[in-house]
């Protein structure tokens, strides 16, 4: 994996508005701050991150968000 | 390489070959089939420098070619979209990209309707202390880096556990609940968290490749506890005492509140480059940048988060005191539209 190895990291970040059909989505947010993108399941992140490259090797979480740690 | 997931946002650190922008079709797709989010508020993506281009996958191979991928993606008749160049072209210098959606009821094609009013103010409560340091290491001290190769007979819990004890990271933000993982046969990450914050770490120690970041949007007032935190600058000399890189890029980005220049894409730009590394007394004015036009300052300190969002960029000052043995080579204020950034680079002295 450090054959064109580039240290410096990509970073991605992108934000979400809830539109107006996801009132009840954001009435979650407010009480629970487990909605939008916290109920998506870890096998379904997986699938994303296969297209970037990456396996998930741990995570945790809080009252607020989900971390992974990934490899490469 | 790292993931952060909040009910409204998604954060994706990676580095070597990954393909992360690849990716980004299928985030914004479980975005909006698996939560109905279907309104992308702003992306921001960045990448230092190119190393090794030949060697990446399209469109990871060229800053032109990353901005073109993601303009096809967010297209300019729904999206503000901005490709920039930060710091000396030929130099340690940053790639940003930055996309946010088009409100103005006149755009050809828009709907009368503006999806995004209603949520606005909960967006505000969101956006508010959004806050980015990030430090970016190379040419890492050697002896230092000795810690982070995994010893024979131990565990990748056991390694991780070591090195988060004796390379000086644990003394970071001790009271955050962190997530490591030391690699085989060298290399290690770290997730911390603490509320809604997170800090992250990512180190690899070998000569050819030594490199090391860290970044945090942890705001002082909260890092400051149980420290005794006083600045950023504190926290960057912490990092910095980790690992002694060669070079270090320092960069503060912070989100402005709705409504003042979201809307924009002019950038302006103020530059201090490396004109005063051979002034004598630059170490003491590291971090401090000139005060444009009248207004009230903010200093980059413990109550300073909310001075320094709420701020106009131009008249931030940030002060503090030198990252004792090293050279500034470069510094520069740009107002991105719906951003501040600040960012400055550092050499070591030589001895």
């Amino acid at each position: 994996s450090l054959i064109g190895f580039e240290g410096p990291e990509k970073l991605l970040e992108v934000w979400f508005r809830p539109n107006s059909d996801a009132k009840e989505c954001r009435e979650l947010h407010h009480r629970h701050r487990s909605c939008g993108l916290r109920i998506v399941d870890q096998p379904t992140w997986e699938d994303m991150l296969n297209i970037v490259k990456c396996q998930v090797l741990s995570r945790k979480s809080n009252d607020y968000v989900d971390e992974f740690v990934l490899s490469e | 390489s790292s993931m952060f997931v909040y009910s409204h946002k998604i954060i994706l650190k990676t580095c070597g070959t990954t393909t992360l922008l690849l990716a980004l079709p299928r985030i914004l797709e479980i975005a909006h089939t698996n939560c109905g989010l279907e309104l992308v508020d702003s992306v921001f993506y960045s990448r230092k420098a190119f190393m090794f281009p030949a060697k990446q996958k399209w469109p990871h191979g060229n800053w032109g070619d990353e901005v073109l991928y993601l303009d096809t993606i967010f297209q300019p008749e729904h999206f503000h979209t901005s490709g920039y160049v930060v710091g000396k072209i030929n130099g340690e210098h940053w790639n940003l990209y930055t996309a946010a959606p088009r409100r103005d009821s006149d755009v050809v094609g828009w709907d009368e309707e503006d999806p995004y009013s209603e949520a606005d103010e909960e967006m505000e409560e969101l956006y508010k202390d959004d806050l980015t340091l990030e430090v970016l290491m190379s040419e890492l001290n050697p002896e230092k880096m000795k810690a982070f190769w995994k010893k024979d007979g131990e565990t990748e819990e056991e390694g991780a556990k070591r090195i988060y004890n004796d390379s000086g990271l644990g003394s970071i933000f001790p009271h955050t609940t962190v997530d490591d993982h030391c690699f085989d046969p060298c290399g290690y990450s770290l997730n911390g968290l603490i509320d809604q914050y997170y800090w992250t770490v990512h180190v690899t120690p070998e000569d050819h490749c030594s490199y090391a970041s860290f970044e945090t949007n942890i705001p002082i007032s909260v890092a400051a506890s149980p420290l005794a935190y006083q600045s950023y600058e504190e926290v960057v000399r912490k990092v910095i005492g980790v690992f002694e890189p060669g070079k270090v890029t320092v960069t503060l980005f912070s989100r402005k509140p709705e409504n003042k220049d979201r809307e924009t894409s002019d950038t302006e730009s103020r530059s201090e480059s490396s004109t005063s590394v051979n002034g004598s007394n630059h170490a003491t004015t590291l971090f401090q940048l000139p005060v444009v036009g009248p207004g009230a300052v903010a200093s980059w300190g413990r109550k300073s988060v909310d001075n320094i969002v709420s701020s106009e960029h131009a008249n931030m000052v940030l002060t503090g005191s030198a990252v004792d043995g090293y050279l500034m080579r470069d510094r520069v204020v740009y107002d991105l539209g719906g951003w501040d950034l600040v960012f400055a680079q550092f050499t070591r002295k030589r001895r």
